[in-house]
């Protein structure tokens, strides 16, 4: 899938 | 999720409970900036446009919420509650906030991951994020006596970026594909921000005095 992105920060 | 990141979302979440939790118990805002209340709203809405959109997970949308709804009660609490909003400030609250919106919002059109309407956003709010506290901290400065809870609101907020930063270098070294840069830099420029708060709160509590900042 997509490299975690920081997005899925607070 | 690790034990940094949810460390800073506890402590985060701590701040927002003392900022509360002195509002509704002695119904006064005084010591407290809206202007800087007012930056976080911009912050977490312009943060959490992907809301209804993208579902992380149930505690990402609660917090969300909860972010999103603590600090718009705070703005309508100093803004419209009778008792409270005779307490505000006013003539301590100068700082002029505008330049910080507009100023970071420029930057977001200069520096972003992808020139796309959610990037900029989220983006904006990162950096807005970062110099949110300058009024809080010129008030603290101006109104020179802080009260505990005022005192605690800003360690707290302040500790939960540092724990953030830990949580980067954690996922820095534990995600090879994590791409971190625009929250870091300005997440070390926020924790900085309250650099020589903590120093005089480290005093304060060292001598057991009360929390001095010089004016």
């Amino acid at each position: 899938g997509a490299p975690p992105s920081i997005k899925d920060e607070l | 999720m690790n034990i940094f990141r949810f460390a800073g979302d506890m402590t985060h979440l701590i701040s927002i409970v003392v900022l509360l939790l002195k509002i509704y118990a002695t119904k006064s805002c005084s010591g407290i900036s809206l202007k800087t209340q007012e930056l976080y709203v911009i912050v977490f809405l312009a943060r959490y446009l992907d809301l209804f959109t993208d579902f992380i997970s149930v505690y990402n949308t609660v917090m969300k919420l909860v972010f999103i709804g603590s600090s718009l009660a705070i703005v309508w609490c100093m803004r419209m509650h009778r008792a409270v909003k005779r307490t505000y400030d006013k003539e301590l609250d100068t700082f002029r906030h505008y330049f910080l919106v507009l100023g970071s919002f420029v930057l977001a059109l200069l520096l972003h991951e992808k020139f796309t309407f959610q990037e900029i956003f989220w983006a904006f709010s990162i950096y807005l994020e970062a110099v949110a506290i300058l009024p809080q901290l010129v008030m603290l400065q101006r109104s020179g006596n802080v009260d505990n809870l005022t005192g605690q609101y800003v360690f707290f907020l302040g500790a939960y970026r540092a724990f953030y930063i830990l949580n980067w270098i954690y996922r820095f070294f534990t995600e090879p594909h994590f791409s971190r840069w625009i929250a870091c830099l300005s997440g070390l420029v926020q924790t900085a921000f309250y650099a020589d708060f903590f120093y005089y709160y480290f005093i304060s509590w060292k001598n057991n005095a009360k929390l001095q900042l010089p004016a």
